[in-house]
């Protein structure tokens, strides 16, 4: 028996919305930690990996370890007729082939429930280790999705470099090139709005702007991002999900061969 | 060029 009952339901329409164009299907796990997800595009070149801990549901039972292949096309579209103020629940038997969604108004004039059918999929669980990263960059969410975005306008790939400096972003395509560099910037009235760049070595590396814009589907769920990398490793993209957990995005760098 | 990796060259399956 599973009953999960989230009273920002908010939360998981927003986490829908950041992966479901990623990851076409994937396995929720559930466990005493939390509820968690962890899957690759098709391509296998960038993985999302989702944690919502149990502490930040307002009642979290999980009687044994339950793995849920849902479609997120599917899932979506039923999460999407949850009132942006609804209690969400989520709800399911163990050994059942399907799970319910209940949508509560906030004040308890309407219920709705949604069943929606579950499908097996075999899991391709990456290892993924603790890693020292090089260089960690924090900063405004929306102004990174803003550089992912003005840049795909230019070309299909962009250059992060990070150094004590600042961190630079730069792409070339057919009709020119472009350079956005950000500096550290800690004088701010908000801790939000600052640019914090951590390094011990600098760092360079290509990725594909295709993959970086999709992660910045999760920008409503965070107002800051947190960019990690080192040379010749996937960077991760963090967004933190306040009080829960997070959503990270793994993307492989394009290397000259 | 530069040339796409995947993860798996990365990370190992679990």
């Amino acid at each position: 028996m599973l009953e999960l009952r989230l009273l920002q339901g908010s939360l998981l329409k927003k986490v829908l919305e950041a992966i479901k164009d990623l990851v076409t299907d994937a396995n929720f796990d559930c466990s005493a930690t939390g509820f968690s997800l962890q899957a690759m595009d098709s391509s296998h070149v960038a993985l999302v990996a989702l944690l919502l801990r149990a502490e930040g549901f307002e009642h979290y039972r999980c009687d044994r370890n339950l793995s849920m292949g849902m479609n997120l096309n599917n899932m979506s579209k039923m999460l999407k007729c949850a009132g942006n103020d609804d209690i969400i629940t989520i709800k399911a038997d163990d050994g059942g082939d399907t799970v319910t969604f209940m949508f509560e108004s906030p004040n308890q004039d309407k219920i709705s429930d949604f069943e929606m059918k579950l499908m097996d999929i075999d899991s391709e669980h990456l290892g993924i280790p603790e890693t020292e990263y090089e260089a960690i960059i924090r900063m405004p969410s929306q102004e990174f999705a803003r550089i992912c975005r003005d840049l795909s306008t230019i070309g299909d790939t962009v250059v992060i470099s990070a150094s004590k400096e600042g961190v630079k972003f730069s792409t070339k395509g057919d009709i020119g090139s472009a350079n956005v560099v950000c500096r550290q910037n800690t004088s701010v009235d908000k801790p939000e709005d600052a640019t914090v760049i951590e390094i011990q070595q600098p760092v360079s590396l290509t990725f594909a702007l295709r993959y970086m814009n999709s992660f910045t589907k999760a920008t409503p769920l965070s107002n800051t991002v947190t960019v990690s990398m080192s040379n010749e490793l996937p960077v991760v993209v963090e967004y933190k999900i306040a009080e829960m957990g997070y959503i990270r995005f793994y993307l492989a760098p394009k290397i000259e061969e | 060029t530069p040339v796409q990796n995947d993860l798996n060259e990365f990370y190992a399956m679990v």
